[in-house]
This record gives structure tokens, sequence and C-alpha cells, in this order.
């Protein structure tokens, strides 16, 4: 699943 | 973090600092498409704006601070210092035709409805199509330089590494994000023919047609 409190990717 | 993902932040930092000297030695930016920077800038700009609202890592902090100020200054040298060698009558590809359909399509698919990110969203699939002006710029003149070339191939080389560090969180972490990975494709997909032509070609300047 995806969260979308922040991406940590660039 | 994974190596995937780690070789390819290195090789997206190494494009961008190859691009940089390259001006800035040959104090030219001939066969530069300023549009493919300027929209690279504006990815970078939209998708860092996190920056401000939440801290991930010290790495996530400098390599986007170091991304983004590196954009600009490119930019900079592009359309201010060097802009007497900026090639603007082959820099023709109308970005309004990217920019709009990406805009639309990011307000219309996201993950979450809010301000940062549809930002986010916009960032990721312009940065899919962002390097679009640059290639259209080599077809038309036929040409690159070698060190135009490496650029091109470190900046596609990393998108295709992002594709095996999905691969990699998908397997090892559960976590997939779709629009990341189907722009990530894209991206990748359209390096695709420039790949083929820098390994056949050994990465020397030449002559080509895409």
């Amino acid at each position: 699943g995806i969260k979308v409190d922040g991406h940590d990717e660039l | 973090m994974n190596i995937f993902r780690l070789i390819g932040d290195l090789s997206h930092l190494a494009a961008i600092i190859i691009l940089l000297l390259k001006i800035w030695k040959s104090r030219s930016c001939a066969g530069i498409s300023g549009k493919s920077q300027i929209l690279f800038a504006i990815v970078f700009t939209t998708r860092y704006l996190d920056l401000l609202t939440s801290f991930i890592s010290l790495y996530n902090t400098c390599m986007k601070v170091i991304y983004i100020g590196c954009a600009y200054a490119t930019v900079y040298l592009i359309y201010m210092k060097f802009r007497a060698t900026y090639d603007g009558n082959h820099d023709s590809f109308r970005v309004e035709f990217l920019v709009v359909p990406v805009g639309g399509l990011a307000v219309l698919i996201n993950h979450d409805f809010s301000f940062l990110e549809i930002l986010w969203t916009f960032s990721i699939y312009l940065e899919s199509v962002a390097i679009l002006p640059q290639l259209f710029m080599i077809s038309k003149t036929g040409e690159a330089e070698t060190i135009t070339t490496h650029y091109l191939f470190c900046l596609g080389l990393y998108r295709a590494l992002y594709l095996f560090n999905w691969i990699w969180r998908f397997y090892f972490e559960g976590f997939f994000d779709m629009i990341a990975i189907v722009a990530g494709v894209v991206q990748t997909v359209l390096y695709c023919d420039f790949f083929y032509l820098y390994v056949t070609k050994d990465g020397k300047g030449y002559r080509f047609s895409i």
C-alpha cells in the first residue's frame, strides 16, 4: 500500500 | 534504502553535476535544452516543498537541497550567464503541451486531493516527460556532444535503477506507489532508444537521429 504522509524517495 | 535506490540517487546527482560542469568549463550551453532544465527546476520545486513541512532524514534533506540548488544554477547559467551560447532556435519544443495535460492529470489521478500531494503528483508526471525538449533538440540538430550523452545516460540510468528499487521494495517491504511506478516506467522507456545508441556507439560524440 501507499501512505501519503510524506515521500521518502527523491 | 537499498542499493538500487542509492546508486540511482548517485547517478541522478552525477547527471546534474556533469551538466553543470560541462556548461561551466566550456562556458557554453550549446546543445542543451533550456526548456528541459526549466522543467526539471519546476519538478524539484514542486516535489520538494515537503522540505518545509516534514523531516525524513539528513540524507533526504541534503539531496533535495542539492538537487534544487543545482537545477536553478543550471537554469541561471543557460538563461543568464551564458545566454549568448544558448541555442534557442533549436529548443523549439512546445512545453505547454506537456505542462497543461500533466497538470490536469495530477488533479485527476493522485493519492490524496491535497495541495502538497497534487504538486508532488504533478512533479512525478512532469519528470517523466521533462527530457522530451532535450531529446527533441538532439533529434532536430542530429548531434550531441559526448559529455551531453553521458549526462543523458546517467539521467536515464537513475530512473531505470529506481524501477529495480520499486521491485525490491514491493518484495521486501510490501511497498508500492502506482503513480511513481507507472510514471517511472514511462520515463525509462523514453530513454530506451537513447540507451541503445549510447551503448552501440560506445558513448562517443556522434550524429544520430531519434
